[in-house]
Formats: structure tokens, C-alpha cells, sequence
């Protein structure tokens, strides 16, 4: 594993955790996409079904059931436990617009058509977009909490880390996984935004607000 | 190359 690999991971968890943490010390999922964290959880369900079939590694594994048990925290905290602050009026995304399209993809492009293959491909396809249903509702408020801009922030990274992890495993070991490379670049592409939005507003010390 | 195979990655 590299250090882009590596980095990719640790910056994905914590987002996964400052997003938690987030919610459970303010008690509240104000400004929070619950349909965004649905998709996740679904995300990580459907890739990480190989813990049952397949071993790789200690670290692997922790980490799968980690993003796995996060995820559905989160999902349980945004519509069980603080239900009352959740914004649904403002998270108003159709989510069939992100499922059904990724469902079809996967199973008409993927590496194997089996069973397990298409719901990792298709948890690829629906990774690189689970996220609008947040930038929609970012978008619809014109405003994001400076935590949840650092929450999506690290979220970003994640995917770019792992672009670079991939041009590393191309060039030093002769791999690489054309489905989770064009899916990555998707994916990185959706935040490229709002990373300007963050390095000119956000480290600045301001709140992301956008123009009215 | 570009085929399925065991996923390292998360």
C-alpha cells in the first residue's frame, strides 16, 4: 500500500468520524443530507459484502467494518435520534435519479457479471455521485456549517488521494481498474467546486456562504 | 490490467 492509499483512507475516515462527532456533540443534523448518508451506507453495504467471502488483510477488514458501522450510525442519528433537527424540507434531492441510472450502469458495465461484481461496481457508480444530494442541499440553503465544509472537504481529499494512489499502481505495478478510475474521476470532479468554494472562503476563516 | 479481481481497496 502507498502513501496516497493510505492517506486516502485516513482522510476518508476522518471525514466519516468528523461528521459523527459533528451531530453528536451539537445534538443536532441540521444542514446535514440524510439522503446523502442513506447512499453512503448503501454504498459501503453493497462493496463490502466480501468480508464474508473474501480475506485480505487486518486492516482491511477494521476498516470496512468501521466505515460500515459509522455509516449506519450516522444514518440512525440523522433520522432515529435527532430526527427533530434533521432538514428534510431542504434535502430534497430524487435520489431514484442517482440509483436507477448507477443500477443500469452496473449492470451493463462491469467486470464480471456476477453477482458480488455488480454490486461492487455498482457501489463504485453510486460513490462518485451519493454526494449531490449534499451539494444540492448546500446549494439550496446557500450555506454550509464551517464543520460540514471541513466534513466535505476530507471527503474530497479521499477521492483525489486515491486518483494519485492509482497513477502510482499503474506506473510501479502495471494495475489498474479502468471502472474505479473513471468513477474516481467522476467523483473528484463533483467536489472540484467546492474545494474552491473551501480554500477561498473557508481557510480564510469565513463562513461558506454563497453568492444570493 | 482492467478485470475483476480480489478488491484491496476500500
Amino acid at each position: 500500500m502507498n502513501l496516497f492509499r493510505f492517506l486516502g483512507d485516513l482522510s476518508h475516515l476522518l471525514a466519516i468520524i468528523l461528521l459523527l462527532l459533528k451531530i453528536w456533540k451539537s445534538r443536532s443534523c441540521a444542514g446535514i443530507s440524510g439522503k446523502s448518508q442513506v447512499l453512503f451506507a448503501v454504498v459501503f453495504t453493497a462493496r463490502y459484502l466480501d468480508l464474508f467471502t473474501n480475506y485480505i488483510s487486518l486492516y482491511n477488514t477494521c476498516m470496512k467494518v468501521v466505515y460500515i458501522a459509522c455509516s449506519f450510525t450516522t444514518v440512525w442519528l440523522i433520522y432515529s435520534k435527532f430526527k427533530a433537527t434533521y432538514d428534510g424540507n431542504h434535502d430534497t434531492f430524487r435520489v431514484e435519479f442517482l440509483v436507477v441510472p448507477t443500477a443500469i450502469l452496473a449492470f451493463l458495465v462491469n467486470h464480471d457479471f456476477t453477482p458480488l461484481e455488480i454490486l461492487w461496481t455498482f457501489s463504485i457508480y453510486l460513490e462518485s455521485v451519493a454526494i449531490l444530494p449534499q451539494l444540492f442541499m448546500v446549494s439550496k440553503t446557500g450555506e454550509a456549517e464551517t464543520i460540514t465544509s471541513h466534513y466535505l472537504f476530507a471527503l474530497g481529499v479521499y477521492r483525489t488521494l486515491y486518483l494519485f494512489n492509482w497513477i502510482w499502481r499503474y506506473h510501479f505495478e502495471g494495475f489498474f481498474d479502468l471502472i474505479a478510475i473513471v468513477a474516481g474521476l467522476v467523483q473528484t470532479v463533483l467536489y472540484c467546486d467546492f474545494f474552491y468554494l473551501y480554500i477561498t472562503k473557508v481557510l480564510k476563516g469565513k463562513k461558506l456562504s454563497l453568492p444570493a | 490490467g482492467s478485470e475483476s479481481k480480489p478488491k484491496d481497496e476500500l
